[in-house]
């Protein structure tokens, strides 16, 4: 079971639309997926078309210790459920903020709902995807906490790896304090200008970048800068309107071919490319 | 003189590209411009092709009282200033905590600059333009009490209007309870992607949100929403790699073609247009 961060401090980067659709996709490939929303501004919740909040339990009741996974989650589709997320989140950095060990009350909620699935020939899931908040704050850090692996989509634009020296520090403290697994198995490179010379530029930025990480002792040393890109493409902007993943409201759009593709990046292991 | 704050809580939406690109087609134009940057990014200090603290005098000593306007300005062009930003200032929400009037720090230093200008036959600038970070605490809640007009900026994409209502909520309290000039006077549509029927829609749903407000007693009551839209354009991503300004870096673009039309819209009252 790979448990995968979606983060970047970063606002309006692709995190929501990455993990949307990275989910469906694995979800339609016949991998039983779990999402988990996050964000107080809701929108991978509404991007699935469920209302955020409204009697629902979700991620709020989760992290203020009135629910367990089992009681949050609904299906959402085909292999697909989802923890979703209310307005009451944003409460929830002020309400943990003298609540001991409130970085990992994701973790342990997420460990013993899949822990009880665990008598079972094969796991609860086989994939959780945690949509983060554009902050480093304890929402952010519940999920870094709970996940073995972060991705973190960028947009090649100027400044990409400018917020990247403070996501990468905040990703070593919680793995040498709280989560000694944590690793940065990926970069997805979203909302890419495709022909254009600053994508390009950046892109060749990143890879220079987390090359040099790769013989040191850092969480961020096998970082795969995915081969699959996200190109822009209006379609994937529109979907969310219609509570809808990519699949379903523009199955043939490049939109929808490049979430399959990476999600097919994703669930081959690197050795196998 | 006009003071204006550009804001959105929403990462990502065009702000900084807005702040640099108006001001300086201002400049151009003739009129004195300050430009402010509030943002711990420094993004718009780096737009401009300046150095973001290195030893530079900037918001974080503003703010923190060790340096006023006259010596934290820098020329940024011709009949162009710039208080420059840097990473210190990311320390000023908890700093500022607990001091008096934190809200104001900002106000009170430009009223005594200005002021000091005062004995000049004509002020000492057309405008200041305040760039904003990506959040609602107390380096926005500066920003807001030192202008007399707020311009947002939006990309038309669902969920827009989305984080509207906690920002007009928040001008709504610092209208009431510090700033009662403060009002909503324009929003900018930024990153357009022109010809999709989504921008189409999301514009058509701006409109109505503020025509509702005509006749309320609302600090946006009387907010243009500016004909000239900011097309989506490469340019002006590429423009601030080079620390230039659109008018620079491409000065035939879409992109300066747009902004240079967006500031004489701006200059010109709204019964002329
Ligand atoms: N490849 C793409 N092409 C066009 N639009 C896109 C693409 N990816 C995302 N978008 C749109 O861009 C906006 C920002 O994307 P998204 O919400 O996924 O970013 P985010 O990083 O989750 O933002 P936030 O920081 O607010 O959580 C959304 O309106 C989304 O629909
Ligand atoms: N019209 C446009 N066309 C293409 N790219 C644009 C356009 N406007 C802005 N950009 C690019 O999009 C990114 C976000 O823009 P910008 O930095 O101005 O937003 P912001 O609201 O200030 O972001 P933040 O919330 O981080 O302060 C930047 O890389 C910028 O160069
Ligand atoms: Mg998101
Ligand atoms: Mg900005």
């Amino acid at each position: 079971m790979r448990r995968i961060a979606i983060i970047n401090q970063k606002g309006g980067v692709g995190k929501t639309t990455t993990t949307v659709n990275i989910g469906v996709a694995l979800a339609r490939a016949g991998h039983r997926v779990l999402l988990i929303d996050l964000d107080p501004q809701a929108h991978l919740t509404l991007h699935l078309g469920q209302d955020p909040g409204a009697g629902q339990l979700g991620t709020y009741e989760l992290l203020t210790g009135s629910a367990s996974f089992a009681k949050a989650r609904r299906k959402a589709g085909q292999n697909l459920w989802l923890v979703g997320s209310s307005i009451d989140l944003a409460g929830a950095e002020v309400e943990l903020v003298s609540v001991v060990g409130r970085e990992v009350i994701l973790r342990d909620l997420l460990d013993q709902h899949v822990g009880a699935g665990r008598d079972h020939h094969r796991p609860q899931y086989d994939y959780v995807l945690i949509d983060c908040p554009p902050s480093l704050g304890v929402l952010t850090l519940n999920g870094l906490c709970a996940a073995g692996e972060v991705f973190i989509p960028l947009q090649p634009h100027y400044l990409a790896l400018q917020g990247l020296g403070k996501l990468l520090e905040t990703i070593s403290l919680v793995n040498k304090r709280i989560n000694p697994g944590l690793l940065v198995s990926g970069v997805v490179l979203c909302m890419y200008d495709a022909g254009t010379k600053l994508a390009g530029e950046v892109v060749q930025d990143v890879r220079t970048f987390f090359g040099e990480a790769k013989d040191q002792d850092l969480p961020w040393r096998a970082t795969r800068i995915f081969d699959t890109v996200i190109r822009r493409n209006i379609k994937l902007a529109e979907a969310p309107s219609y509570g809808q993943s990519i699949f379903d409201y523009a199955p043939d759009s490049n939109g929808a071919k490049d979430y399959a593709r990476l999600a097919a990046e994703i669930h081959a292991p690197p050795a196998v490319l």
